[in-house]
């Protein structure tokens, strides 16, 4: 079978420990302290990581223009995505306002980061 | 994705996976790669949950996701959950939580309130199996004892699918893709059979972490979607996530 894929190969051997080409980085760990009000939870992490999480959410952004043009899909975001906030349950409702706040990106963007997984399983 | 739960000779279980994503997010033609999947990789933590300074769990996901994808509750058991594709997918949820049903929970939600409040395999495995969702998904779910490990299939209502371990029985290890178990994979994404054919070849007397490893850095099973690859052992709470690149002749899924 793995002969007919043309991008098969021979099951691997002996890569670990991660090194070579395959391998990009080793991830960072973050403490998430439960004990915190749900709106702080997450400061330090996107203090650190504000910059990547805009530039994830601007690509999707983007994509989002090029399939609707018009710029209503961003505009349903900004407007009525944050909408949603008060109907999702405590905590995950304050974490996400505590998000939004740490990072400085809209609130409506952070929530679509988080529906992502169950727009994207069609 | 691809994740993989398995038992070894004495009965310790080892929980692993390729977290993919980013399909059709748009290709990076001079890089020969997803754009988002590359944006995601800065993106993505360990992150150590706790309580009065003691961990509770931990997880590997993208900072500024209070969801979880792939987590690890020490000594108790091990969690990751696979996209599962259906026209009868999540945004069909998210229009009738909209228009006011809310009896289904979020799939991000669900698998964080396992983690943080779950206190043993069972009682996450019926968490998982009975909670109405907006999405559909595949829960793999391993725990500390000798067959304390399956792939649950889930659409939005209920659980058509369990697949247990039975290392008694031949069953020493399952392996979920993003195909339900019971019919063939897309001709042009089939990392299942690779990566049963690598586990088999491995043998069971043979298996670790760094064997898994192994299987989950072959290609297609590495792939052009994939993002990192989480290594998990419940009975010494270790979790290990790593940054992945497929470069050269690779799957672009």
């Amino acid at each position: 079978v793995l002969a007919e894929d043309p991008f098969g190969e021979d099951c691997r051997s002996k890569t670990y420990p991660p090194a070579g080409p395959t391998f990009k980085g080793t991830v960072p760990t973050y403490i998430i302290n439960l004990d915190l009000p749900p709106s702080r939870r997450w400061d330090k992490l996107l203090s650190d990581k504000k910059i990547e999480l805009k530039t994830v959410i601007q690509s999707i952004k983007n994509i989002a223009n090029a399939f609707v043009p018009s710029g209503k899909a961003v505009e349903i975001v900004d407007t009525k995505l944050v909408r949603l906030i008060s109907t999702l349950p405590y905590p995950f409702n304050e974490e996400l306002k505590g998000i939004a706040n740490a990072s400085g990106i809209p609130l409506g963007e952070i929530v679509l980061f988080n529906i992502f997984y169950e727009i994207f399983t069609v | 994705c691809t994740s993989i739960v398995a038992e070894d000779k004495s009965g310790k279980l080892y929980h692993a996976r390729n977290l993919d994503f980013g399909l059709f997010l748009g290709w990076d033609i001079k890089n020969s790669s997803w754009i988002i999947t590359q944006e995601l990789k800065p993106l993505v933590v360990t992150l150590d949950f706790q309580r009065n300074n003691k961990t509770v769990f931990k997880s590997t996901n993208f900072a500024g996701y209070v969801g979880m994808v792939s987590g690890i509750k020490p000594g108790i058991f091990t969690l990751t959950m696979n996209e599962r594709f259906s026209l009868d997918g999540g945004y069909i949820g998210i229009f009738e939580w909209i228009l006011g049903r809310r009896d289904g929970m979020w799939m991000g939600f669900l698998t964080r309130t396992v983690l943080e409040n779950g206190t043993s395999y069972q009682e996450a495995k019926d968490q998982l199996v009975k909670t109405r969702l907006l999405a559909p998904a595949y829960f793999i779910l391993g725990g500390n004892k000798s067959g304390e490990g399956c792939v649950i299939t889930r659409s939005r209502q209920a659980a058509l699918d369990i697949w247990d371990l039975d290392a008694n029985g031949g069953t020493w290890y399952v392996v979920e893709t993003n195909y339900d178990r019971w019919k063939a994979p897309l001709v042009l994404d089939d990392r299942r059979t690779p990566a049963m054919k690598c586990m088999n070849q491995t043998k069971q007397e043979n298996i670790s972490l760094p064997t898994i490893y192994d299987v989950l850095s072959t290609k297609p099973i590495l792939n052009k979607l994939t993002v990192c690859t989480t290594l998990m052992e419940v009975s010494e709470g270790r979790s290990e996530s790593y940054l992945r690149e497929c470069i050269g002749s690779c799957s672009p899924w």
